[in-house]
């Protein structure tokens, strides 16, 4: 563990807790993509099944599982309890342009043809691009509320600060994951408009 | 090649 991870978890943290505050606070999702909160969610799903099979810190757990609770949270407010508010019309990107190639994606480029290293890759790969229904939806509609820029202030310091500690453990550790990093850079540099 | 991959990240 090193600084850049951990603030780098602690900024999606935020990001994540903003998001679930914002519309629990104001009983409203306006502007918010529920797409790309369903996305998110399955990247967690897909990423973290291995806290069923490995324990690696208490951290990693605890985190994994605030994660996926709070992603499930968001997705159940958003599509159930304040539904009224959810602005369907504005949120038309279509995700299963996204979803279908990253998922051919991580079939053909992957580290290791198994179940759970296939579905680690896809996340990674969809979690790059899960961001992009909540921009679209932004310029569909014209402007962001505060709150939202926050959110996705946080959202995209946390993978650019992965990226410094990615070289941290690259330096360090002589660790390396292409396929983290190229993700990661294609995340980080969605975000920057 | 197979990277040293280890899955302690989030």
């Amino acid at each position: 563990m090193n600084v850049f991870r951990l603030t780098g978890d602690l900024s999606h943290l935020a990001a994540i807790i903003i998001l679930l505050l914002k519309i629990w606070k104001t009983r409203s999702c306006a502007g918010i993509s529920g797409k790309s909160q369903i996305l998110f969610a399955l990247v967690f799903t897909t990423r973290y099944l291995d806290l069923l099979t490995s324990f690696i810190s208490l951290y990693n757990t605890s985190m994994k599982v605030i994660y996926i609770g709070c992603s499930y949270a968001t997705v159940y407010l958003i599509y159930m309890k304040f539904r009224a508010t959810y602005d369907g019309n504005h949120d038309s990107f279509r995700v299963e342009f996204l979803v279908v190639p990253v998922g051919g994606l991580a079939v053909l480029i992957n580290h290791d043809f198994s179940p759970l290293e296939i579905l680690w890759t896809f996340s990674i790969y969809l979690e790059s691009v899960a961001i992009l229904p909540q921009l679209f939806m932004i310029s569909k509609t014209g402007e962001a509320e505060t709150i939202t820029t926050h959110y996705l202030f946080c959202l995209g310091l946390y993978r650019a600060l992965y990226l410094f500690n990615w070289i941290w453990r690259y330096y360090f550790e002589g660790f390396f994951d292409m396929i983290a990093i190229v993700a990661g850079v294609v995340q980080t540099v969605l975000y920057c408009d | 090649k197979k990277q040293n991959k280890t899955k302690d990240e989030l």
